[in-house]
């Protein structure tokens, strides 16, 4: 759409509606083209395809000033996966398993921390069984709590250096279960410390400016350190992630990428903010 | 809300019947965003302000005492038209057994939403019958068992090793033995643009002839609902759509997209996790949520 063109209304508004599409918010997008008006009227920007280009910049910049994730040289280190229902938690953490024991050697023990949900903890069963690494379970309907310090203490016992909980799906709306994420954090800070040492809030690709509020209500219950963008492999492009780092500096970890074990990559900036165009 | 800010908007007008241009311009801007704050499809956005235009520069906004109001009573009307009036109701003609098809991207609710329409029909006095298409995901089958477990539904046992073409023909002798009315299968999630993944869908739905095809869509989904939708509708010939996790915060403007583009009635919402939190859809409690 860029190519040769002058930057005049209409170019402006086909970006404007390429970046709203992929998801980005109005407010974002403005926030993005107005902070190139000033090399616009400056001819800095002389084309089309350069303005396209320093857009792709900047949101780049907005993805990459974010917080750094925390470091994962605990012993073990904890991970809890939050978010809303299906977005893809119980999969991803399949794959991080997976991605943990293969390339960064560490041993993982899965807590099956979803007590709520109709075949969750056999669902994170077959994952681990795939991933090759060990799971807590407890019957359905226990309290999430008791099977997240289970998991920690079955991770000190046997030597597992790395423990993630996955947690039930639940709207950020709901204050009964933000509590209940709450207490299931408390907990497993009473067993270890510091512990969870990482939160990650799980995001579906597809889903549009509810993103913001899903982010902004979990963060308020359980501070987060990073997100996992999940779905990339349709068409949905995944761009309320940018006003997600802008307001909470949060990093986005990894991509979801389909729905097999290996379907799961660290997040890229440049290539991310290229995609959107 | 949208009431507050077309109110702000043309708070600094002296007297009546005097809106320039600029008032007009300033106040389908703030519809406009909205819309698109509320997740609604752009173009969608652009042709619905476009509507409201034609009208906001008539009488009724111009000579009216309170612009503002008559702009959002513009507005809701026609949300309301585009919405339609009231919710279509499931398709209960034809042959029995009937068969429902419950299809749609990864997550959305499918096996979830296939209990609960199991519970809402067997409480009308039908024999639902479930059956567990999704040989994919791991413990879906277990998944819809144990669904149907608590609602005292049967569901087939569905062979793992199958496919989910065979699985669906073979479960119809199982909802024979059982005296089912209605057979709802529960198909794997998949993308819109996986080519054989919907072609198994066609096959599915060839063999089955299901009176009902429903796209189970999140209420969250942002600018590619319609996108979906209407992949889905082109390659299968959808009846229907049922919205989920309508009890969040989500304002739900995939559901005006998708009705304005694909031109499918929304049939039912799902209102929580729970297998009775079903509800018939409701267009002008839609409309007041997209407006915000
Ligand atoms: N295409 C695709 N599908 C994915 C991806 N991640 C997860 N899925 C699918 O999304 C669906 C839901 O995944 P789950 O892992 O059950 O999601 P969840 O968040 O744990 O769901 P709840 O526990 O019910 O809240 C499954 O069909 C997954 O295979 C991805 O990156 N791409
Ligand atoms: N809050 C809420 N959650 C819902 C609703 N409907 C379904 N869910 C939840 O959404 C999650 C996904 O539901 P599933 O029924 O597994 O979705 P699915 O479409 O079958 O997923 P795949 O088979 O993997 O594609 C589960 O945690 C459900 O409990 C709803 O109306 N409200
Ligand atoms: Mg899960
Ligand atoms: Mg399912």
């Amino acid at each position: 759409i860029t190519l040769g063109k002058k930057i005049d209304d209409e170019v402006l508004d086909e970006l404007e509606e390429v970046l709203v599409t992929a998801d980005l918010g109005v407010p974002t997008t403005l926030e993005l083209i107005e902070g190139l008006r000033g090399k616009v009227a400056r001819k800095e920007l002389d084309d089309a395809e350069a303005l396209k280009k320093a857009l792709a910049q900047g949101i780049q910049t907005v993805l990459e000033n974010t917080a750094p994730p925390p470091s994962r040289d605990n012993d073990p280190h904890v991970i809890m996966v939050v978010g809303v229902n299906g977005v893809g938690k119980t999969t991803s953490i399949g794959k991080l398993a997976h991605r943990f024991q293969q390339t960064e050697k560490r041993q993982v023990l899965l807590a099956a921390g979803d007590t709520f949900r109709a075949a969750a903890g056999e669902q994170l069963e077959v994952w681990a069984q795939r991933a090759g690494c060990d799971i807590v379970r407890q019957k359905h309907g226990a309290d999430p709590s008791a099977v997240a310090w289970d998991a920690v203490d079955a991770a000190q016992n046997r030597g597992k250096d790395l423990v993630i909980i996955d947690t039930a799906g639940r709207l950020h709306t709901k204050v009964n279960l933000m509590e209940e994420l709450k207490k299931v954090q408390r907990v497993v800070a009473k067993r270890l410390p510091g512990a969870p040492h990482e939160v990650l809030l799980v995001l579906d690709a597809t889903t549009g400016q509810n993103a913001v509020s899903q982010a902004k209500l979990f963060h308020q219950a359980v501070p987060l350190n990073g997100l996992i963008l999940t779905k990339l492999d349709g068409t949905a492009k995944g761009g309320v992630v940018v006003a997600i780092a802008k307001e909470l500096k949060l990093p986005i970890c990894y991509v979801g990428l389909g729905e097999g074990i290996e379907d799961l990559r660290p997040f890229d900036p440049a290539e991310f903010a290229k995609a959107l165009f | 809300n949208l009431s507050d800010r077309l109110a702000q908007t043309f708070k600094h007008l002296k007297g009546h019947g005097k809106l320039s241009e600029k008032n007009i311009a300033d106040a389908l801007r703030e519809v406009r965003l909205a819309l698109l704050e509320a997740d609604v499809n752009y173009k969608v956005a652009k042709d619905f302000i476009a509507r409201i235009k034609e009208r906001a520069v008539g009488q009724e906004v111009m000579q009216s005492l309170t612009p503002a109001q008559q702009v959002v009573k513009i507005v809701n009307q026609e949300l309301a038209e585009l919405m339609g009036g009231q919710a279509e109701p499931l398709n209960l003609v034809g042959r029995s057994p009937l068969i429902y098809m419950m299809v749609g991207l990864q997550g959305s609710g499918k096996t979830t939403t296939s209990a609960k329409l199991a519970l809402e029909l067997k409480k009308r006095g039908r024999h639902p019958y479930l059956v567990p298409a999704d040989l994919q995901r791991p413990a879906a089958v277990e998944q819809l068992k144990r669904l149907g477990a608590q609602i005292e539904v049967p569901v087939w046992d569905s062979n793992p090793k199958s496919n989910p073409v065979e699985v669906c023909v073979a479960s119809l002798a199982g909802a024979s033995r059982e005296n089912a009315d209605v057979i709802i299968l529960d198909t794997a999630g998949r993308l819109h643009v996986d080519e054989p993944l919907m072609a198994e869908l066609k096959a599915i739905k060839d063999k089955l002839l299901p009176v009902e095809a429903l796209l189970v869509a999140d209420a969250m989904t942002g600018q590619d609902a319609v996108n979906v939708a209407s992949t889905f509708h082109e390659r299968l010939g959808l009846t229907g759509v049922v919205l989920t996790k309508v009890e969040g915060d989500a304002r739900g403007g995939a559901a005006l997209s998708i009705k304005a583009v694909v031109g499918l009635p929304i049939k039912l919402v799902g209102v929580g996790e729970k297998l009775d939190a079903l509800e018939t859809f409701h267009p002008d409690r839609l409309a007041g949520r997209i407006l915000g």
